[in-house]
């Protein structure tokens, strides 16, 4: 079921198998591909002890695009080119770096940029892509009142007035006194009563 | 050595009769007592509604016959073919083959009452009571002058002497018989022989025999009746023995297929993380059940999935009316296969799929989409498009209830009159839960102690879209607190019990008749991981939706307003683990689903304080 | 660190559903 091409030294899967998607052909696909991206990789390295240690130059490259962001982030009008560069530094960390790296470092970077990121979407008014990348970082294990607080925003700027509500009572439970998530769940109450006539 | 054979006829009636009568009397009664029962009793809104009805010289029409109303005339064909609550009580093939089996046994008493034989040997029978002319239940005094007065008229020296010699003869073994009969009442020896053997002088012979005709056991019937009894033992009875374990080993606890469970578990286990969770997946699931392919072998999953689809979005399908009969039977399989997933989903603790698995459930029993116009979709005669494009902010029945009759009738595009009453009624009967109070309770103590078995009491207000919000000031704590007596701490859960069944729901689009029910999931809010398998709630008392309080009459909740009018329902949740060892604050996620209708579910937090 | 690239990938997916849905 598999083919092996010895140029690019990539694994493909076999093309009549290609025309029954299953459950079981997408762990196949999933797994294809991760050997893949593991051997591209290791053709690319120059590093022949494979080291945890992130490749310096691409955490220059990735700083770099980051601080671009950041600095634009402080001229209030181009904030837009700012999410642009952040998006962009994450992209290059989650499909450039090696994937044998210290996983510990690429997540901490990756939520360290996201809370960037979602900041960003917040203000210039992204907040669907704001929902994806806070549900981003709960998967990732940040359970934090934080992500919940900024969660209940966007929601309820898109009018999911119950979605918002569950999500701000989370946050709560973790921090009860926080004013600001009291505040919210004020407002996710009465708009809620308000829904429901 | 030698066996007789029932020649004469003599045991096999009463053989035959024996068995019959063993299998007939107990599911004669058991039929008369299911005919008897109460005959799908009304259920208790009804009865209310009715009640309020009479007072208020009003005629409206019942839920049930609503839904009846609306149920099209193909499902109902169809229930009467698979729905077993809809048989006939009275006509049914048990009720036949009892009626035969009581026409057979009155053949053979018949039978038994004329045989000759038979009766010679029963009169052969010695009873001294009928000797003597006496009542089995004669004192000493009685059988003694009984017996005197017999042999005075008996004894062979009293007897006349113009008797003939047979007529002298059958005098004295009369006399002979008397005397017997007199001792074997009255002489100890003779008692004792009586009990023990039924006659004075002691055993009398006795035959045994085979109560089967000789016909049958010699001659041409012989080899008929070992081939019967061989295949029975060695065919017949093992192919049911197989038959039913295979049958018990191929279904799960809940009642789906082991390889449909095996399917869910390994989606389960499979499950990634960067999959979004919708109904369109559950029904994607739905559609690989084992039970669809054993109705249908030759019909592909994917099949399945676009009638359930179908189901779903209302496409008719006037021109495949096989495919319509198909599509009842899986969407109605589709009620136990849910029910099994929700239970896997929770064994792997996954509260989206166990949510989505809920909200697929209502979607199949109300054939509308999981979308926001979903409250209103499920209600009956809704002009679909033109309520969507309308301008109105209108998504919920609480909303809907906020406006004047006529403007909700143009809204909803509906310009017959009874039908925008039908729609109304079935609108403001839609079970509400308002949450009262909710408690983690230890029976018997103040509050939750380190390893305590607690569960959560729930106190809720059954409402109808239509009322005014209630607030919960209005309900003194007293009303809220939970019962102290010994018998409720004994066992707090058996109270829900004598709670009524939930009446039938407005589904007429789901080929079953049902009845709702609440699911209740218990979840951490640390993780959002679901901790027990679902509490499916199934009794509770709807009376509330009977009140009148309509929000547009009412402006303000006048002081006439007593809250002990309105029923408060509880709901007791068990838990499966015992409290925290350690003190300390741990939130708890509370969601209570409806399985039929749409915007009548609770979600909310509790705390569970561990103290000393 | 494969797990996570997926699953920051599959937001573009993630995004066309809530679309959908809401």
């Amino acid at each position: 079921t598999i083919d092996y091409n010895a140029n690019s030294k990539l694994i493909s899967i076999a093309k009549d198998l290609a025309a029954e998607p299953s459950a079981d052909y997408e762990s196949l696909e999933i797994n294809v591909n991760q050997i893949n991206r593991l051997t591209k990789g290791l053709i690319e390295t120059t590093n022949p002890n494979f080291t945890p240690e992130p490749n310096a130059e691409l955490s220059k490259v990735i700083k770099g695009l980051f601080d671009t962001g950041m600095k634009n982030i402080a001229q209030q009008k181009k904030l837009p080119e700012a999410l642009k560069n952040i998006s962009l530094a994450i992209d290059t960390s989650t499909t450039k770096r090696y994937p044998w790296e210290a996983f510990a470092i690429q997540l901490q970077e990756l939520q360290f940029m996201l809370r960037q990121k979602v900041d960003l979407e917040l203000v210039t008014l992204k907040y669907l892509d704001a929902i994806q990348d806070l549900d981003m970082l709960l998967n990732t294990g940040m359970i934090h009142a934080d992500v919940f607080l900024r969660k209940t925003d966007a929601l309820l700027r898109l009018k999911q007035w119950e979605l918002a509500r569950i999500e701000c009572e989370r946050g709560l439970s973790l921090d009860p006194k926080n004013p600001k998530l009291n505040a919210l769940m004020l407002q996710c109450v009465t708009l809620l009563a308000e829904y429901n006539g | 050595l030698n066996y007789d054979y029932d020649e004469q006829g003599e045991t096999w009636p009463f053989f035959l009769l024996t068995l019959l009568l063993v299998l007939l009397i107990p599911s004669t009664l058991i039929q008369f007592w299911r005919i008897i029962k109460n005959n799908d009793s009304e259920d208790e809104v009804t009865r209310k509604y009715k009640e309020i009805n009479k007072k208020a010289g009003r005629d409206v029409v019942p839920l049930e016959e609503l839904n009846e109303l609306y149920t099209d005339d193909k499902i109902k064909k169809f229930r009467k073919k698979f729905d077993h609550s809809s048989k006939s009580k009275i006509l049914n093939l048990r009720n036949l083959l009892i009626i035969i089996g009581w026409v057979i046994v009155s053949v053979l008493v018949q039978r038994i009452s004329n045989n000759d034989a038979i009766k010679e040997a029963a009169s052969g029978m010695f009873d001294p009571y009928e000797l003597l002319g006496i009542s089995t239940s004669a004192s000493e005094r009685d059988i003694k002058s009984a017996y005197r007065k017999l042999s005075v008229k008996f004894h062979p020296d009293k007897l006349s002497k113009d008797l003939s010699e047979k007529e002298r003869t059958t005098m004295e073994e009369m006399y002979v018989q008397i005397t017997k009969a007199y001792e074997a009442l009255t002489d100890e020896a003779m008692r004792e022989n009586f009990l023990k053997y039924g006659h004075p002088d002691g055993p009398q012979s006795t035959t045994h025999g085979i109560a089967l005709p000789q016909f049958l056991v010699e001659g041409a019937a012989s080899p008929l009746l070992v081939f019967a009894y061989v295949s029975l033992l060695a065919l017949i009875l093992p192919y049911i023995v197989s038959k039913w374990w295979s049958r018990t080993q191929s279904y799960t606890k809940k009642g789906i297929h082991v390889n449909t469970a095996s399917y869910f578990a390994d989606r389960l286990v499979n499950y990634k993380p960067s999959e979004v969770v919708t109904t369109n997946l559950i029904i994607n699931w739905l559609s690989h059940a084992e039970e669809f392919q054993i109705f249908f072998p030759n019909k592909t999953p994917a099949y399945f999935e676009k009638l359930l689809l179908n189901h779903i979005n209302r496409v008719p399908m006037d021109e495949n009316p096989t495919d319509v009969l198909i599509k009842y039977r899986i969407v109605a399989k589709c009620h136990s296969l849910l029910y099994g997933l929700l239970d896997i989903a929770s064994g792997f603790r996954n509260t989206d799929i166990a949510l989505a698995a809920l909200d697929t459930f209502k979607c199949l029993v109300q054939a509308v989409p999981h979308n926001q116009y979903s409250q209103i979709l499920q209600l009956p005669n809704v002009n679909k498009e033109h309520f969507i494009d309308s301008t109105e902010d209108v998504y919920t029945v609480g909303k809907l209830f906020t406006f004047e009759d006529n403007k909700i009738q143009k809204m909803l595009g509906i310009e017959d009159k009874d039908q925008f009453e039908h729609t109304m009624k079935v609108a403001s009967n839609i079970p509400v839960l308002k949450l009262l109070k909710a408690d983690f309770i230890v029976p018997g103590e103040k509050h939750v102690t380190p390893s305590a078995m607690a569960y959560i009491s729930v106190k809720v207000l059954v409402r109808s879209p239509k009322h005014k919000f209630i607030p919960l000031k209005k309900f003194p704590d007293e009303t809220l607190q939970e019962p102290t007596d010994f018998d409720f701490l004994k066992d707090p859960f058996a109270s829900m019990n004598e709670k009524p069944l939930l009446p039938y729901s407005f589904a007429p689009f789901f080929p079953s008749s049902r009845r709702n029910a609440w699911c209740c999931l218990v979840a951490l809010q640390k993780d959002l991981k679901i901790l027990q398998s679902p509490f499916i709630l199934e009794r509770l008392s709807l009376t509330n939706l009977t009140k009148d309080l309509d929000k547009r009459v009412l402006k303000e909740l006048g002081d006439d307003f007593d809250p002990k009018d309105w029923e408060i329902g509880s709901i007791r949740i068990p838990l499966a683990q015992a409290a925290p060892p350690e003190k300390g604050d741990f939130p708890f996620r509370i969601i209570i689903k409806s399985t039929d209708y749409f915007g009548c579910d609770l979600d909310f937090t509790i705390f569970m304080h561990v103290s000393d | 660190n494969q797990a996570l690239a997926r699953r920051y990938q599959s937001i573009l997916k993630r995004k066309e559903v809530a679309i959908e849905k809401w």
